[in-house]
């Protein structure tokens, strides 16, 4: 066993280097790593689970690779190596991410954004793989599910000062301020975005797509009481029926108040917060609309 | 553009005039009144 | 004049330490002037421990009777009320804090520490009688502070009083006079048992001049921010939770009154005097539960008026 270990060892050394990255990992995974014969311990184990999925990943298969870091997670609570903790973190996070568990993605990959040392084992870490966790972590928020965990992320996301230097900047901005986004918009994004984020949908829309309407559609809550399905439509750039499909999810998934009148084919939103409280934002605003005015007045010598 | 701003802030009021929250305002203001009440 | 107090003389305070005044006076230190700096810092700490109470220290210095604390910062602990010398989870952190402080310019030493007691007033219990007691055993001169932020919100007013210990068996001259408190039913005895342990130091606030400018430059915030809140809608569980406490405390007070009715009470509660009854207390109580209500209400009548009655 120890032989065929040493070839397949050697085998997927040099499928990787001609970067054949699936034929590798297949070569590593036919290691029995449970062997009564060989006796590795946890860390070799976890090494070998981490390398393998490492290997799919490059090949974006995430079922594989997801199997691996299964097998991972119940030894990397007791490793105490820390280049290995932090592989197997990243592992997790673009599985998630290719699997489209967004919301989950975001989490995790924020989580290694925020590594303060810059040093772990061998490995350093520089700037700019933190900014790309990062850039990460605020693409998958922005792709996830509108509602109330997606807002509770994207505020984490919105506060860190770090966020605010990121290309992304202003689209996160506009969607934790709820507001409407347009196609121009969606279309820059669009371009920052890998293959999987742009991937087909059973009902032929993009997973693009579908996050945008449900943002939209979520804005829109905001600024108007209740909608027709064909004003919706059109707000949305969608059919109408299409977006009562997608209001009717939303409304059961709990994501989004309202109530739908099939009938006269009208929504109508209905808003999470008290009245007082509504008029407490409102006074804000206008109070800060009197200290603007004054601010130009005093600017201007008046 | 002062004078915009300006009448773009008196546009905004009332700050708020729905039935919702007329209830609550009085609602809460009746609260207050009762437990005033009940105090003395 | 305003900016002398930050400076720090290494060696008139060790002159002072040396002299150990606390020592032949449990009643030395009378007052705390405390710094805008390490008085916002507290508040915002201990107002973001919600209902758990947080804990941290203060850094200062002493001038003749008067402790001045400059700086504060908060410890990694929760939950002070639970154990004696909480902080001794904290030692690494606080000697790591103090001796990067020390390096970035901020010399003086730790002389007190201060926690929340959310919802439930300023004072000393056992448990922190205990502690207390503990570190003006062995890091004097020390200070305790603690502070309410749920009153805080209610009040208007920062809810904050500063104590001292005194040694043990010692009994003082005469009674701390202290402003009246309500204390929740559950702590009564808690702080009527250790409450002459202790006695409160009169309390003051000093501020720098760039302190003074930065927040005039805030004043903008503040009152936006004033006119957009609501007493009243913040601290609903707080206002729920004392008129509950001001039932329990009524209905004793009234199985106390029937018990007076018949005779059966002792001689020594028929020697209090009139203001000191329990009934006395819960109708102060009441008052000044619906005096914050009443304030919470005038406000938002007042925005009612400025804001909603105008129709272009």
């Amino acid at each position: 066993e120890e032989q065929v270990v040493v070839i397949r060892e050697k085998l997927a050394e040099l499928y990787e280097s001609e970067q054949q990255w699936s034929k590798a990992a297949q070569m590593l995974s036919g290691i029995d790593l449970d062997s009564g014969i060989r006796m590795l311990d946890d860390t070799n184990k976890l090494s070998k689970c981490v390398q393998i999925a490492r290997l799919y990943l490059e090949d974006d298969d995430a079922v594989n690779a997801e199997a691996f870091i299964n097998k991972a997670s119940f030894l990397v609570t007791n490793s105490n190596q820390e280049v290995l903790n932090l592989q197997y973190r990243v592992c997790y996070a673009r599985i998630l991410d290719l699997k489209r568990k967004f919301l989950e993605a975001a989490v995790r990959y924020y989580g290694i954004s925020q590594i303060e040392q810059r040093q772990i084992g061998d490995e350093e870490i520089d700037e700019n793989a933190l900014e790309q966790a990062l850039s990460a972590a605020v693409t998958c928020t922005i792709l996830a599910g509108a509602g109330p965990q997606r807002s509770r992320v994207l505020a984490t996301l919105y506060k860190d000062e770090r966020c605010s230097k990121l290309k992304i900047y202003p689209i996160l901005q506009k969607v934790y301020l709820e507001r409407i986004l347009r196609k121009p918009e969606i279309d820059a994004f669009a371009e920052e975005l890998k293959p999987h984020q742009k991937a087909l949908l059973p009902d032929k829309s993009t997973v693009l797509d579908r996050a945008m309407i449900e943002h939209n559609l979520l804005s829109a809550t905001r600024s108007t009481y209740f909608c027709s399905f064909d004003e919706l439509g059109t707000l949305l750039g969608i059919d109408p029926r299409k977006a009562e499909k997608i209001a009717s999810r939303m409304i059961c998934e709990d994501r989004m108040r309202g109530s739908i009148d099939q009938v006269e084919a009208v929504i109508h939103f209905e808003d999470d917060s008290e009245g007082l409280q509504q008029w407490d934002q409102q006074i804000a605003g206008l109070c800060q609309a009197v200290n603007d005015i004054l601010d130009s007045m005093s600017s201007k010598g008046i | 553009s002062l004078l915009r701003q300006v009448s773009s802030l008196v546009r905004r009021l009332p700050a708020m005039e729905s039935e919702k929250f007329q209830d609550e305002f009085l609602t809460e203001y009746n609260d207050t009144l009762l437990m005033t009440y009940l105090a003395v | 004049a305003m900016d002398e107090v930050y400076r720090f003389d290494e060696v008139a305070n060790a002159r002072a330490l040396q002299q150990k005044p606390w020592a032949n006076d449990p009643h030395h230190y009378r007052r705390v002037r405390i710094s805008a700096l390490a008085l916002l810092k507290m508040v915002v700490h201990a107002r973001s421990g919600g209902t758990i109470e947080i804990m941290g220290l203060m850094q200062g210095k002493v001038d003749g009777d008067t402790m001045v604390v400059m700086d504060a910062f908060a410890l990694p602990v929760e939950g002070t009320e639970t154990r004696v010398n909480a902080q001794a989870d904290a030692y690494e952190y606080m000697v790591d804090y103090s001796t990067i402080n020390k390096q970035a310019g901020r010399l003086e030493n730790v002389i007190g520490w201060y926690h929340s007691h959310p919802g439930y007033g300023c004072w000393l219990s056992g448990i922190d009688v205990s502690t207390q007691m503990l570190n003006q055993t062995y890091q004097e001169p020390f200070l305790a502070v603690v502070i309410d932020p749920t009153r805080t919100v209610s009040a208007g007013k920062v809810e904050i009083g500063a104590f001292r210990t005194y040694p043990k068996d010692y009994k003082p001259p005469d009674d701390p006079i202290s402003e009246y408190q309500t204390i929740p039913l559950n702590k009564i005895e808690d702080f009527g048992v250790h409450c002459k342990q202790y006695y409160p130091l009169d309390i003051t606030y000093f501020k720098s001049s760039l302190d003074s400018h930065l927040l005039d430059l805030l004043w903008n915030k503040y009152w936006v921010n004033t006119l957009s809140s609501s007493p009243l809608l913040g601290n609903r569980d707080y206002v729920a939770g004392q008129i509950f406490d001001l039932a329990d405390k009524l209905e004793q007070a009234e199985g106390q009154l029937a018990h007076s009715r018949f005779g059966m009470l002792m001689s020594s509660q028929r020697k209090k005097e009139p203001e000191d009854s329990p009934l006395a207390k819960v109708t102060r109580d009441s008052s000044k539960i619906t005096a914050e209500q009443v304030h919470g209400l005038m406000s938002q009548v007042i925005k009612d008026i400025l804001f909603n009655s105008v129709h272009p």
